[in-house]
């Protein structure tokens, strides 16, 4: 199925969801 | 999800067309899917057979060339130039299109000096609109545009078909994000019970307190 | 006097055949509506104020018609000729309009463009009229200053149904996307517009310029962490100096989120939500995406 490939492929790269130095301290 | 949605039935339809087209047909056929402005798929067209015997043939540069809108970049397009067709003009965005998305598939935040290289883009103006006009508007990329960093960081690009090889890598990464979930899922367990406990002891060090007090008040 | 009234009234009409919208108005203002023998006859005055009101303007005259109009809004709510009522509040919407009151004109013109009842005072009100209705509030819309109120007059317009076949529509979907417009789509529009939707500010731009400026403003502020100001002005084909100028009004007005480093000439856009948020809001369409995910995959029987 490659219209799932290219959805899982999508999804897979906004993982992690976000890692700016900002947001650590701010979940910290 | 959008991206998808809006193409699953032109990808449909050019699968239907390559149902029953031959040679020359199945080249115009590729010709107009690598045309196409709201096209981003080609892996099922080239998994049709009648596509795949031009192999070989006077039209197998047109198989090359969806071989290239399916995994290729503008670079490659460029390296092999003198094997296959002169692009046309929509043909050439969409190459460009779809480079915008591998790039976006080795990091989040692309700077606009390696974006400039492999889109043969020379100033900010102009990779600018290109994002703007031709990859945000258009859906297939979401994110925002840094000029002090000189950087593009990317929060949602679709997804392109994938390359030989890629598919264990991207079991890998779900294996890392199951395992990374889960100890996520226990950690914050692990807290939830951490904080329950806690609280049991403040409330019987807090009861403590209080039959302390209420001797205190009796033998005063 | 009822002589005189019915020269003026007959000298009125010849005017009018003669397009002469003007004069044809200050000969009915002659007539004495509020001392003379009709000053008793409520529907006679507000048929005549309203009448004088549009006569101004069709020379674009909304200063004078401005005061017909107001002297018809205290005798509109006892009038019962529907005919009237419409002319009264077509009036009302095309003053506010020629007087750039933009966004209370585009919700009359909104308003009067879902007419529900077609026959009114023996005239049918036929679907181009009404078309022409929606279409005005659109322009108007677009031409209001940028903020949150016209975000929610675009949402409603975006999504009227009736909408998606006006030619304006295009240029409709754009500025309620955020998205950038470009120059030949607003000289396109602008060919659009009425005189006075194009006529000079006193900083010398136009009306447009300035709501298109201020549109294209808050797009770039959607796609940009931080723009140059010469990147900017490019961007907007406006002066460098002149996108900083508009950019401070409207943060200092608080219609945009940003703060200026003069020294380095660039402008940093704030993003209204808290990266804590972003990252919630990143976790929920991430498990958007696995879900549609999923879905596709129970569609497909996988």
């Amino acid at each position: 199925e490659h219209a799932l490939l290219r959805q899982v492929s999508s999804l897979v790269r906004r993982l992690p969801a976000i890692d700016s130095p900002k947001f650590q301290d701010d979940f910290l | 999800m959008e991206v998808e949605e809006r193409q699953s039935e032109l990808v449909e339809q050019f699968v239907m067309l390559a149902k029953s087209a031959r040679g020359r047909a199945a080249a115009e056929l590729i010709a107009h899917a690598t045309s196409h402005p709201s096209l981003f798929a080609f892996a099922e067209l080239l998994a049709m057979p009648h596509i795949g015997e031009l192999q070989g043939t006077e039209h197998s540069s047109s198989l090359d060339v969806l071989k290239l809108f399916a995994h290729g970049t503008w670079s490659d397009y460029k390296c092999n130039a003198s094997n296959l067709p002169q692009l046309l003009p929509q043909q050439q965005l969409k190459l460009k299109q779809l480079t915008v998305l591998t790039l976006a598939e080795t990091t989040k935040v692309l700077p606009y000096d390696l974006l400039m290289r492999e889109l043969d883009v020379s100033n900010v103006r102009d990779l600018e609109d290109l994002l703007i006009n031709d990859c945000m508007y258009a859906g297939i990329v979401r994110g925002k545009l840094d000029q002090c960093r000189r950087c593009f960081e990317v929060s949602f690009a679709a997804g392109r078909d994938l390359r030989p090889g890629q598919l264990e890598n991207m079991m890998q990464t779900l294996e890392n994000w199951l395992a990374k979930s889960e100890f996520l899922l226990s950690n914050i367990q692990e807290k939830i019970k951490w904080a329950d406990g806690m609280n049991e002891s403040d409330k019987r060090h807090k009861k403590e307190v209080e039959e302390k007090q209420e001797e205190v008040r009796k033998s005063v | 006097e009822e002589q005189v009234c019915l020269i003026r009234e007959r000298l009125a009409e010849l005017y009018e055949i003669e397009e002469e919208w003007t004069k044809s108005a200050q000969m009915l203002s002659g007539i004495d509506l509020d001392t003379g023998i009709r000053a008793g006859d409520e529907s006679y005055k507000l048929t005549k104020c309203v009448k004088i009101a549009l006569l101004y303007l069709e020379d674009d005259d909304a200063t004078n018609a401005e005061v017909y109009i107001k002297k018809a809004s205290f005798m509109v709510n006892g009038c019962k000729d529907e005919a009237v009522i419409l002319q009264y509040k077509v009036c009302y919407a095309r003053i506010l309009d020629s007087k750039r009151k933009f966004l209370e004109a585009a919700l009359r013109y909104y308003e009067m463009s879902q007419l529900e009842k077609r026959e009114i005072g023996g005239r049918i009100v036929d679907e181009e009229e009404l078309q022409q209705a929606l279409t005005a509030a659109v322009t108007c819309t677009i031409l209001a200053a940028a903020g949150p109120q016209r975000s929610r007059v675009l949402a409603t317009l975006y999504k009227d149904e009736r909408c998606s076949k006006l030619k304006i529509y295009p240029i409709l979907q754009k500025v309620y996307l955020e998205r950038i417009l470009r120059k030949p789509e607003v000289d396109a529009f602008a060919e659009e517009l009425k005189p006075h939707q194009k006529a000079l500010l006193p900083d010398s731009s136009t009306v447009l310029d300035r709501a298109m400026i201020e549109h294209n403003l808050l797009s770039a502020s959607k796609l940009y962490t931080n723009i140059s100001f010469e990147e900017l002005g490019a961007l907007l084909g406006i002066a460098p100096d002149k996108a900083e100028k508009i950019a401070a009004r409207m943060i200092s007005e608080d219609r945009m989120r940003g703060s200026i480093d003069q020294v380095e000439a660039v402008i940093h856009f704030d993003n209204d939500i808290e990266e804590l948020q972003q990252w919630d809001q990143q976790i929920v369409s991430v498990c958007q995406s696995l879900n549609d995910v999923l879905d596709s995959m129970m569609k497909k029987g996988i």
